[in-house]
């Protein structure tokens, strides 16, 4: 469902260049889990950007169910972005003036969902990463652990057949961590749905049925895992 | 070097009360370490910014050397937050508008520090994160990770004599976030810095003297390790 070929991504400072993506090929199937390690600055949000719809490539080729993003017209990627992808940021992104029920429901205005319908799916969203108490408050009146949940609930508040999810457990316990990987594992058991996450810890990596390692903008390693 | 006697942090929202801390007595001898763990929203954040002079309590007592926070005139509070205490925050706080070099600078400017010495410094301290290839970089053109490493050079530039860092590891790669961990280790065995570490890694928290744990805005735990 995700191939991409030779990506690149080239950032241009005066006379610097920063090659963040330096030919990246991969292939991601329907159903997939795939986590995608790597040291920090290696190009893995980058990656995940593009393969958002988020950020295009300078080089290389993204197909996603075999059409050409880069072909595709605003209103088809607008679609892609809030209803096909669900995408976990690594700072989150949530809205500082709107509570974390209103940030969650954001994803179904843009879905044209009527007002009643998008406050008790958001809700429901809230009560799945066990948020529902704190719903009211705005991101600055919340942990950093609490931010990241808004994120993921968000991110799932669509039922997008695709979520990728940069470093979704990074400010999280491990008991909170596994709530969530244990709930991605879930929505990708019994719904099918592909997920991508980049991570740094080993026990999210080793829930995914492929690891991908990157490094200096490459792929350097892939490793297949029977879970 | 801190001693605080049933803290209590109170946040009134309309009609609800949320009680960030509900009693937190903890007492931290000059030049240990200790790691606090707990589960998301438990009270580490708002605890870490209390000890670094950055918010008051609603009720309670915090001394640090003896002398109580709540009665120290603005400038040595300013002194202490700048020169005597070195803070890295979950979410980074950095400028926006900034480069990394200028970032890690600007406690050195507070600190009256010519700009000769406070360039040299402040390209010093980003070395030893590994980040002297990216200092012209703005925070949005870093990784989540090389910010995160911004905001720790920050901290040290001023040689403080306590570091408090709420989850400075949560954005690293396993090998970047022992790199930073021998780091602080290095600081606290060879200088005597009195540490303090939010951290949800057990691997972190496995290198501490003590670990305090926490729940529901109070201390549930402590535990002393000899490493
Ligand atoms: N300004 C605020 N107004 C209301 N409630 C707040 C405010 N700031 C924090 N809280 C609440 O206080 C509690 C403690 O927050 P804190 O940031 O200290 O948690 P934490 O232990 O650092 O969590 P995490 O591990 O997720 O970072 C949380 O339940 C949070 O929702
Ligand atoms: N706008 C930009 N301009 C210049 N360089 C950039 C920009 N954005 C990112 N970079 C650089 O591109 C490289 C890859 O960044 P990226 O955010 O993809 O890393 P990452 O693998 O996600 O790292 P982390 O694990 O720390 O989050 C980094 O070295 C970074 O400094
Ligand atoms: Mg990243
Ligand atoms: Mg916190």
């Amino acid at each position: 469902v995700i191939e991409t070929t030779d990506l690149h991504k080239i950032y241009t400072m005066g006379d610097e260049e920063v090659h963040a993506l330096a030919g990246v090929s991969l292939r991601i199937e329907r159903g997939e889990m795939v986590a995608i390690m790597g040291p920090s600055g290696c190009g893995k949000s980058t990656l995940m950007a593009i393969l958002g719809a988020l950020d295009k490539p300078t080089g290389g080729v993204y197909r996603l169910d075999g059409v050409e993003i880069g072909q595709m017209s605003d209103d088809r990627l607008s679609d892609i972005r809030n209803n096909r992808i669900g995408f976990v940021f690594q700072k989150f992104n949530l809205l500082s003036r709107s509570t974390a029920l209103e940030n969650v429901a954001l994803p179904l205005v843009y879905a044209g969902i009527p007002a009643r319908e998008r406050r008790e799916r958001a809700e429901r969203a809230l009560e799945i990463v066990d948020l529902k108490a704190r719903m009211k408050h705005k991101p600055n009146e919340l942990s950093g652990g609490q931010q990241q949940r808004v994120a993921i609930a968000r991110a799932l508040v669509n039922r997008p057949s695709i979520i990728l999810a940069d470093e979704p457990t990074g400010n999280l316990d491990s008991r909170t961590g596994e709530d969530i990987l244990r709930l991605f594992q879930e929505l990708h058991q019994t719904q099918g749905i592909t997920l991508v996450i980049v991570t740094h810890a080993a026990e999210v990596a080793e829930r995914a049925g492929r690891v991908i390692s990157m490094r200096d903008g490459v792929i350097v390693d892939e490793t297949v895992q029977t879970s």
